[in-house]
Protein backbone atom coordinates (compact mmCIF):
# COMPACT_ATOMS: atom_id res chain seq x y z
CA UNK A 1 0.00 0.00 0.00
CA UNK A 2 1.01 3.36 -0.90
CA UNK A 3 0.26 6.20 1.32
CA UNK A 4 0.38 9.81 0.00
CA UNK A 5 1.24 11.83 3.77
CA UNK A 6 -0.18 15.08 4.17
CA UNK A 7 2.14 18.11 3.56
CA UNK A 8 0.83 20.19 6.79
CA UNK A 9 2.38 17.00 8.87
CA UNK A 10 5.98 17.94 7.79
CA UNK A 11 5.80 21.96 9.61
CA UNK A 12 5.37 23.32 11.99
CA UNK A 13 2.35 25.77 12.50
CA UNK A 14 2.72 29.42 13.54
CA UNK B 1 -1.23 52.52 2.00
CA UNK B 2 -0.16 49.29 0.10
CA UNK B 3 1.15 49.98 -3.65
CA UNK B 4 3.85 47.85 -5.74
CA UNK B 5 4.15 48.28 -9.05
CA UNK B 6 5.67 45.51 -11.39
CA UNK B 7 7.46 46.86 -14.66
CA UNK B 8 6.96 42.95 -15.81
CA UNK B 9 4.04 42.87 -15.88
CA UNK B 10 4.19 39.25 -17.71
CA UNK B 11 5.65 37.69 -14.41
CA UNK B 12 2.14 38.34 -12.65
CA UNK B 13 0.64 36.24 -15.37
CA UNK B 14 3.27 33.30 -15.65
CA UNK B 15 2.88 33.09 -11.78
CA UNK B 16 -1.01 33.16 -11.63
CA UNK B 17 -0.64 30.48 -14.69
CA UNK B 18 1.35 28.51 -12.70
CA UNK B 19 -1.15 27.77 -9.15
CA UNK B 20 -4.06 28.27 -10.47
CA UNK B 21 -5.01 25.10 -10.80
CA UNK B 22 -3.80 23.63 -7.64
CA UNK B 23 -5.13 26.98 -5.67
CA UNK B 24 -8.46 28.09 -5.79
CA UNK B 25 -7.68 31.74 -2.91
CA UNK B 26 -4.32 33.03 -1.61
CA UNK B 27 -3.62 35.81 1.12
CA UNK B 28 -1.06 38.15 -0.02
CA UNK B 29 0.86 38.54 2.55
CA UNK B 30 2.54 42.04 2.16
CA UNK B 31 4.77 43.80 4.82
CA UNK B 32 7.64 46.51 4.15
CA UNK B 33 10.05 43.50 2.88
CA UNK B 34 7.75 42.06 -0.13
CA UNK B 35 5.04 39.84 -0.87
CA UNK B 36 4.44 36.76 0.34
CA UNK B 37 1.81 33.68 -0.66
CA UNK B 38 1.62 30.33 1.09
CA UNK B 39 -1.54 28.08 0.11
CA UNK B 40 -2.12 24.32 0.29
CA UNK B 41 -4.12 22.45 -2.10
CA UNK B 42 -7.52 21.31 -0.73
CA UNK B 43 -5.84 17.80 -0.76
CA UNK B 44 -3.34 19.23 1.58
CA UNK B 45 -0.72 17.47 -0.39
CA UNK B 46 1.39 19.89 -1.77
CA UNK B 47 2.30 23.56 -0.47
CA UNK B 48 3.47 26.44 -2.67
CA UNK B 49 5.35 29.09 -1.22
CA UNK B 50 5.63 32.67 -3.39
CA UNK B 51 8.51 35.41 -2.03
CA UNK B 52 9.10 38.52 -4.03
CA UNK B 53 11.31 40.89 -2.61
CA UNK B 54 10.12 44.30 -1.79
CA UNK B 55 13.06 45.47 -4.86
CA UNK B 56 11.43 43.82 -7.56
CA UNK B 57 9.13 46.74 -7.52
CA UNK B 58 9.04 50.15 -8.10
CA UNK B 59 7.64 52.03 -6.39
CA UNK B 60 7.30 49.78 -3.23
CA UNK B 61 5.28 51.08 -0.68
CA UNK B 62 3.78 49.31 2.19
CA UNK B 63 3.05 51.51 5.51
CA UNK B 64 1.82 48.53 7.57
CA UNK B 65 1.70 45.12 7.29
CA UNK B 66 -1.62 43.70 5.31
CA UNK B 67 -2.91 40.47 4.27
CA UNK B 68 -4.81 40.79 1.24
CA UNK B 69 -7.16 37.30 0.44
CA UNK B 70 -8.00 37.46 -3.64
CA UNK B 71 -9.59 34.43 -5.41
CA UNK B 72 -7.62 33.24 -8.15
CA UNK B 73 -10.51 32.60 -10.70
CA UNK B 74 -11.06 36.72 -10.21
CA UNK B 75 -7.27 37.55 -10.30
CA UNK B 76 -6.54 34.92 -13.61
CA UNK B 77 -9.71 36.95 -15.29
CA UNK B 78 -8.34 39.96 -14.23
CA UNK B 79 -4.50 40.15 -15.18
CA UNK B 80 -5.67 37.84 -18.71
CA UNK B 81 -6.73 41.77 -19.70
CA UNK B 82 -3.01 42.88 -19.19
CA UNK B 83 -0.67 42.77 -21.87
CA UNK B 84 2.65 41.03 -21.56
CA UNK B 85 4.94 44.37 -22.04
CA UNK B 86 2.28 46.26 -19.67
CA UNK B 87 3.72 47.23 -16.14
CA UNK B 88 1.29 46.00 -13.43
CA UNK B 89 0.40 48.60 -10.00
CA UNK B 90 -1.14 46.57 -7.44
CA UNK B 91 -2.89 48.98 -4.73
CA UNK B 92 -4.78 48.61 -1.64
CA UNK B 93 -6.37 51.01 1.00
CA UNK B 94 -6.31 50.16 4.47
CA UNK B 95 -9.76 49.46 5.22
CA UNK B 96 -10.95 49.05 2.59
CA UNK B 97 -12.37 45.83 0.67
CA UNK B 98 -11.15 46.17 -2.63
CA UNK B 99 -7.74 45.72 -4.18
CA UNK B 100 -6.91 47.46 -7.29
CA UNK B 101 -4.87 46.81 -10.43
CA UNK B 102 -3.70 49.44 -12.74
CA UNK B 103 -2.16 48.27 -16.14
CA UNK B 104 0.13 50.74 -17.75
CA UNK B 105 1.55 49.99 -21.49
CA UNK B 106 5.25 51.04 -21.88
CA UNK B 107 4.36 54.05 -24.13
CA UNK B 108 1.90 55.15 -21.22
CA UNK B 109 -0.86 55.60 -23.99
CA UNK B 110 -2.94 52.99 -22.59
CA UNK B 111 -4.03 52.49 -19.15
CA UNK B 112 -6.79 50.09 -17.72
CA UNK B 113 -7.80 49.79 -14.00
CA UNK B 114 -9.50 46.49 -12.61
CA UNK B 115 -11.26 46.77 -9.33
CA UNK B 116 -11.33 43.01 -7.17
CA UNK B 117 -13.26 42.20 -4.10
CA UNK B 118 -11.24 41.24 -1.24
CA UNK B 119 -12.06 37.46 0.55
CA UNK B 120 -11.84 36.75 4.13
CA UNK B 121 -9.11 33.36 3.49
CA UNK B 122 -8.57 31.45 6.94
CA UNK B 123 -5.61 29.52 5.85
CA UNK B 124 -3.33 28.03 8.69
CA UNK B 125 0.52 29.42 8.22
CA UNK B 126 3.35 27.07 8.51
CA UNK B 127 6.64 27.71 9.09
CA UNK B 128 9.30 26.41 6.61
CA UNK B 129 12.16 25.77 8.17
CA UNK B 130 15.73 25.98 6.58
CA UNK B 131 17.01 22.05 5.32
CA UNK B 132 19.90 20.71 5.05
CA UNK B 133 18.65 18.26 2.09
CA UNK B 134 20.45 15.05 0.81
CA UNK B 135 20.17 15.83 -2.56
CA UNK B 136 20.10 19.48 -4.09
CA UNK B 137 19.85 19.23 -8.32
CA UNK B 138 20.12 22.21 -10.63
CA UNK B 139 18.72 21.64 -14.17
CA UNK B 140 16.89 23.32 -17.59
CA UNK B 141 13.40 23.51 -16.37
CA UNK B 142 12.05 22.50 -19.61
CA UNK B 143 14.06 19.13 -19.25
CA UNK B 144 12.27 18.63 -15.72
CA UNK B 145 8.78 19.60 -17.68
CA UNK B 146 9.38 17.04 -20.76
CA UNK B 147 10.53 14.23 -17.96
CA UNK B 148 7.57 14.73 -16.16
CA UNK B 149 5.05 14.96 -18.78
CA UNK B 150 6.74 11.65 -20.30
CA UNK B 151 6.96 9.65 -17.47
CA UNK B 152 3.30 10.24 -16.61
CA UNK B 153 2.56 8.35 -19.92
CA UNK B 154 4.32 5.24 -17.83
CA UNK B 155 2.51 5.45 -14.46
CA UNK B 156 1.31 7.52 -11.56
CA UNK B 157 4.00 7.61 -9.56
CA UNK B 158 8.05 8.38 -10.36
CA UNK B 159 10.52 7.54 -8.57
CA UNK B 160 13.48 9.84 -8.16
CA UNK B 161 16.94 8.71 -7.09
CA UNK B 162 20.34 10.72 -6.55
CA UNK B 163 23.63 8.84 -6.23
CA UNK B 164 27.04 9.54 -7.18
CA UNK B 165 26.09 8.09 -10.92
CA UNK B 166 23.65 11.24 -11.15
CA UNK B 167 19.65 11.46 -10.94
CA UNK B 168 17.31 8.98 -11.99
CA UNK B 169 13.58 9.45 -12.89
CA UNK B 170 11.85 6.04 -13.35
CA UNK B 171 7.90 5.35 -13.80
CA UNK B 172 6.04 1.87 -14.32
CA UNK B 173 3.01 0.49 -14.97
CA UNK B 174 0.54 -1.72 -16.97
CA UNK B 175 2.11 -0.96 -20.17
CA UNK B 176 5.81 -1.02 -19.23
CA UNK B 177 8.70 0.81 -17.35
CA UNK B 178 11.34 3.75 -18.78
CA UNK B 179 14.46 5.24 -16.54
CA UNK B 180 15.58 8.75 -17.78
CA UNK B 181 19.29 9.10 -15.63
CA UNK B 182 20.79 12.56 -16.22
CA UNK B 183 24.40 13.37 -15.07
CA UNK B 184 26.41 16.38 -13.92
CA UNK B 185 27.19 18.31 -17.22
CA UNK B 186 30.91 19.33 -17.89
CA UNK B 187 30.70 21.95 -20.52
CA UNK B 188 27.91 23.55 -21.64
CA UNK B 189 27.99 27.15 -23.31
CA UNK B 190 24.32 28.47 -21.63
CA UNK B 191 24.86 28.44 -17.85
CA UNK B 192 20.79 27.79 -17.96
CA UNK B 193 21.49 24.41 -19.99
CA UNK B 194 23.70 22.91 -16.59
CA UNK B 195 22.91 19.88 -14.90
CA UNK B 196 24.18 20.61 -11.67
CA UNK B 197 23.84 17.93 -8.42
CA UNK B 198 25.12 18.39 -5.37
CA UNK B 199 25.17 14.91 -3.03
CA UNK B 200 25.28 14.77 0.04
CA UNK B 201 23.74 11.27 0.63
CA UNK B 202 21.80 8.99 -1.65
CA UNK B 203 18.40 9.48 -1.69
CA UNK B 204 15.27 7.66 -3.31
CA UNK B 205 11.63 8.94 -3.07
CA UNK B 206 8.50 8.11 -4.90
CA UNK B 207 6.27 11.49 -5.84
CA UNK B 208 3.03 11.69 -7.15
CA UNK B 209 3.14 13.00 -10.98
CA UNK B 210 -0.16 14.66 -11.35
CA UNK B 211 1.36 17.13 -8.77
CA UNK B 212 4.55 17.53 -10.46
CA UNK B 213 2.98 17.93 -13.98
CA UNK B 214 1.15 20.98 -12.03
CA UNK B 215 4.30 22.14 -10.36
CA UNK B 216 5.57 22.18 -14.07
CA UNK B 217 3.04 25.12 -15.25
CA UNK B 218 6.13 27.33 -13.88
CA UNK B 219 8.18 26.53 -16.36
CA UNK B 220 7.54 29.58 -18.12
CA UNK B 221 8.94 31.73 -14.90
CA UNK B 222 12.44 30.58 -15.22
CA UNK B 223 14.87 28.52 -17.85
CA UNK B 224 15.87 26.37 -14.41
CA UNK B 225 14.66 24.41 -11.89
CA UNK B 226 16.17 23.24 -8.50
CA UNK B 227 15.18 20.07 -6.96
CA UNK B 228 16.00 19.80 -3.58
CA UNK B 229 15.58 16.61 -1.17
CA UNK B 230 15.58 14.55 1.72
CA UNK B 231 14.76 11.18 2.59
CA UNK B 232 11.09 10.87 4.11
CA UNK B 233 10.87 14.91 3.47
CA UNK B 234 9.09 16.51 0.96
CA UNK B 235 10.59 17.48 -2.05
CA UNK B 236 11.62 21.38 -3.16
CA UNK B 237 11.26 22.09 -6.36
CA UNK B 238 12.18 25.84 -6.83
CA UNK B 239 11.19 28.31 -9.81
CA UNK B 240 13.64 31.55 -9.29
CA UNK B 241 11.59 34.80 -10.09
CA UNK B 242 14.03 37.31 -11.74
CA UNK B 243 16.53 38.30 -8.97
CA UNK B 244 13.97 39.50 -6.48
CA UNK B 245 11.89 36.45 -5.77
CA UNK B 246 10.85 32.38 -5.95
CA UNK B 247 8.34 30.01 -6.34
CA UNK B 248 8.31 26.89 -4.97
CA UNK B 249 6.66 23.75 -4.42
CA UNK B 250 6.68 21.39 -1.78
CA UNK B 251 5.39 17.52 -2.31
CA UNK B 252 5.16 15.47 0.19
CA UNK B 253 6.72 12.12 -1.04
CA UNK B 254 4.48 8.49 -1.26
CA UNK B 255 4.95 6.18 1.57
CA UNK B 256 4.86 2.46 1.52
CA UNK B 257 3.02 0.97 4.47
Amino acid sequence: LIRQRDISSFFPEI
Amino acid sequence: MFEARLIQGSVLKKMIDAIKDIVTDINLDCSSTGISVQAMDSGHVCLVLIELGSDGFEPYRCDRNITLGLGLKALSVVVRCANNDDSITIKAQEGTDNINFVFESPNGEKTSQFEIKLMDIDSEHLGIPDTEYDSVVKMPSHEFQRICRDMSQLGDSIVVACTKDGIQFSASGDMGSGKINLRQSSLVDKEEDQINIELNDPVHLTFALRYLNYFTKATPLSPTVTLSLKAESPLCVTYPIGDFGSMKFFLAPKIDD
